[in-house]
């Protein structure tokens, strides 16, 4: 296997990004490197990839991230 | 559909906005029928009225911003958000940011501007994102040109408000639902061993490999293709798919559309001009003969000599028992012809010349 490229390197921080901005994930630190089964990384995953309809893996695979990558509509914010 | 949690509406149905600042990247005016013709989409379909005020608080207030705007929510330069808007309340409710870091447009290239707007302005109004993909409110950019509410955004605005006393409702498009046992489809054609199911605007695919169905807008492969297809053909041994609407045909190989298509079926296959569209197309690879079926005849086209066999048009009735006189899609795997005409499926076995079973159309789907 190759060693990690700059470009999954991005994407780990793509994905850490993208759960923070839409799904309320806590940044503390770097959870993606040291995700578990149960880890609330996988847990948000799983709600981001129930939500798009994609193969419920838990992990960030090439379609998960695919679709991370289009445009989209920030936050609904909450007024208060 | 999913409303905002709390389900915040807006008390007064008769609501003001006021656009703040302008992109440099439209004519005013273009910022101005955008943003008008976005709030038509939803006043169209609740009580709701909307007047644009030059001065003072507005209760939709409209902005294009950069960056950290001092909202909880900061930008995050060219793509990625695009624009964000607030539940429905005071102060900041309603209002819509668009990220000035966009390239605002009024066409099909990136980003529409009437597209976003009219996305945003449903949150404005009490809507969170939907997981219909055909909605307005799905979270994702996609634009093929035409920006109407979905029925699942107007089943969501209409929970919120109630629907319109105007009498002319929009006609507002139903995303196509794999398990619905009245699904029918307009075209359908195996592509590269997978199967494509085509319908309105969207396809289906199913693959083997995989136990879900994809559905996503055709235009996502072939951009330049129309809606509602109305057949569809693989010639596999050239790679090559084939889309028919009207008296118009594409080719396609891969997600490439080939170039000088669309062409017309008068000169390329040899119909008369009496024939004003094909009903469905099936081709079959080992004998090179692709069979179209319009209306309550077929014909025989010969894929290697390049032209319609002698003897055609013939009436199906005749030649494929029991299929009777029209057929909305058809495609041949393993051996065997499936037609489907409304809800129904036949498998229909050419060598016997025989149909071997019944099915749902949707039978593919695993519902």
């Amino acid at each position: 296997f190759p060693a990690a490229s700059k470009t999954q390197e991005q994407d780990v921080e793509m994905v850490q990004k993208y759960l923070e901005n839409y799904y309320n994930l806590k940044n503390d630190g770097d959870q993606i490197e040291r995700q578990k089964k149960s880890s609330p990384v996988v847990e948000k995953l799983k709600q981001m990839q129930e939500f798009f309809g994609l193969k419920i893996t838990g992990k960030p695979d090439a379609e998960t991230l695919n679709v991370m990558k289009q445009p989209r509509c920030g936050v609904p914010d909450m007024a208060q | 559909f999913v409303l905002t949690d709390g389900n915040p509406r807006w008390e007064k149905t008769h609501l003001t906005y006021r656009i703040e600042n302008y992109t440099p990247d439209l004519p005013q005016a273009d910022v101005d029928s955008a943003i008008e013709k976005a709030f038509q989409l939803w006043s169209d379909v609740t009580p709701l009225k909307f007047t644009k005020v030059f001065e003072d608080q507005a209760d939709i207030m409209i902005s294009f911003v950069w960056g950290d705007h001092r909202d909880n929510s900061p930008f995050d330069g060219p793509g990625g958000n695009l624009a964000h808007a607030f539940q429905p309340g005071p102060g900041i409710g309603g209002d819509v940011h668009f990220d000035e870091d966009e390239g605002w447009t009024n066409n099909l290239r990136n980003y529409n501007l009437y597209r976003v707007a009219a996305h945003e302005l449903g949150h404005s109004l009490g809507l969170s994102h939907s997981t219909d993909i055909g909605a307005l409110m799905y979270p994702n950019y996609f634009f093929t040109g035409d920006v109407q509410l979905s029925q699942d955004d107007v089943n969501g605005i209409q929970a919120i408000y109630g629907p319109s006393s105007n009498p002319n409702k929009p006609i507002a498009p139903q995303t196509p639902q794999a398990c619905d046992s009245k699904l029918t489809f307009d075209a359908i054609t195996t592509i590269r061993g997978e199967v494509m199911f085509f319908k309105d605007k969207f396809y289906m695919r199913i693959n083997p490999f995989y136990p879900e169905v994809e559905l996503n807008f055709i235009s996502v492969f072939w951009p330049h293709l129309p809606n509602t297809l109305e057949a569809a053909y693989e010639v596999a041994n050239r790679d090559e798919i084939r889309f028919f609407k009207g008296s118009k045909y594409w080719a396609a190989r891969g997600q490439n559309v080939l170039r000088g298509y669309p062409k017309d079926i008068y000169t390329s296959f040899g119909f008369p001009k009496t024939v004003k569209n094909i009903d469905a197309a099936v081709s079959e690879e080992d004998t090179g003969k692709t069979y179209f079926f319009v209306a309550n005849k077929y014909w025989r086209y010969d894929e290697y000599k390049r032209s319609m066999d002698a003897g055609y048009p013939k009436i199906i009735a005749h030649d494929f028992p029991g299929i009777g006189h029209k057929v909305d899609a058809v495609f041949k795997k393993d051996g065997f012809f499936y037609f489907f005409q409304g809800t129904r499926q036949y498998k229909y076995d050419p060598k016997n010349r025989r149909i071997l079973t019944l099915l749902k159309a949707n039978s593919w789907f695993n519902c």
